[in-house]
């Protein structure tokens, strides 16, 4: 995936067995955000890998005042390139526990 | 603490808190 300058990460182990996951988000390099970002601190969330879209989350975050309106796409692209990954990675290991 | 709480109309809620220094691109 493309360095967006916005990192995402999982905010916790993943089982692979609950279809909402925590992750993190924060801005690594504020330069290539077009906005600037309310603040550099890590915004944690929860994220439903079944019923939720990553633009969703990133709309939200625009609305909560997190980022600026013309950042929506670059949130948007970071949220779903880690989610990407944790589903690539669930359909390939599955539930650890069975 | 340093932590901060919001939740967005739509319910979610957005905890902040601060990146480790470890984790921050030189700027």
């Amino acid at each position: 995936a493309e360095d967006t300058g916005v990192r995402v990460e999982l905010a916790e182990e993943d089982h692979g067995r609950k279809s909402s996951i925590a992750l993190r988000l924060w801005v690594e390099d504020p330069k290539k955000l077009k906005g600037k970002p309310k603040d550099n601190g890590a915004i944690e969330f929860t994220f439903d890998l079944e019923k939720e879209t990553p633009d969703d989350v990133a709309q939200e975050m625009i609305d909560s005042g997190f980022f600026h309106e013309s950042d929506l796409k670059i949130i948007a692209k970071s949220i779903r390139d880690r989610v990407a990954l944790i589903q690539w990675r669930r359909d390939r290991i599955g539930p650890r526990i069975q | 603490s340093s932590f901060t709480q919001v939740v967005h109309s739509a319910g979610r809620r957005f905890i902040v808190s601060p990146v480790p220094e470890s984790r921050l691109k030189e700027q």
